[in-house]
């Protein structure tokens, strides 16, 4: 563990708390993809199957219990609690055009073609477009309130911190996953022009509003 | 280290 990795834990777990947070308190779902979520719980799912055959750390297993219960609680609140205020309207991207790609990227470029390694490296490449039909909703939208703007930060944030680490890790203990940084990569770079406009409308008390 | 190793990230 180092000082990277954890910052990007911390980020994920904070984005994840401050999504169910907006919903639970808003009692709405309003410009949330819930393509995006039920995308997320698929990623958590196939990644962390490992908790039943691995154990790592007392910290390790924590973490990834609550990312796994923290994704199907937001689709449950999503799809049944505040179904109502769902903007299924805007939220048009079609997951199987990632998840089908993903699936079979795995089958090709893996590790190891066992059951559970093609999991994890679909769950990997999964993770690094899951936010495409969130950025996809905000930009028919063209708007996102503040709190969604954080929570988007705070989530970009995530893998950032982890590409740190993994240039951390290559250097202090001879340790690198290229499947894990490629991915991270591409994650961190689909949210750049979102964090662009992070920086330089949000943080300055405006919303963020595209360009029409 | 490396192919085949447990994933100790998150």
């Amino acid at each position: 563990m180092n000082i990277f990795r954890l910052l990007g834990d911390l980020s994920h777990l904070l984005a994840i708390i401050v999504l169910l947070l907006k919903i639970w308190k808003t009692r709405s779902c309003a410009g949330i993809s819930g393509k995006s979520q039920i995308l997320f719980a698929i990623v958590y799912t196939s990644r962390y199957l490992d908790l039943v055959t691995t154990y790592i750390s007392a910290y390790n297993t924590f973490m990834k219990l609550i990312f796994v219960v923290a994704a199907y609680a937001t689709v449950y609140l999503m799809y049944i609690k505040f179904k109502a205020t769902y903007d299924h309207n805007h939220d048009t991207f079609r997951m199987e055009f990632l998840v089908i790609p993903s699936l079979i990227l795995a089958l090709l470029i893996n590790h190891e073609l066992t059951v559970l390694e093609v999991l994890w490296t679909f769950s990997i490449y999964l993770e690094s477009v899951a936010i495409l039909p969130q950025l996809f909703l905000v930009s028919k939208t063209g708007e996102a309130e503040s709190i969604t703007s954080h929570y988007l930060f705070a989530l970009g944030s995530y893998r950032g911190l982890y590409l740190l680490n993994w240039v951390y890790r290559y250097y202090a203990e001879d340790h690198y996953d290229l499947i894990a940084i490629v991915a991270g990569l591409v994650q961190t770079v689909l949210y750049c022009d979102f964090f662009y406009l992070y920086i330089t409308k949000v943080l300055k008390g405006k919303k963020l509003q595209l360009p029409a | 280290d490396g192919i085949g190793d447990s994933h100790d990230e998150l």
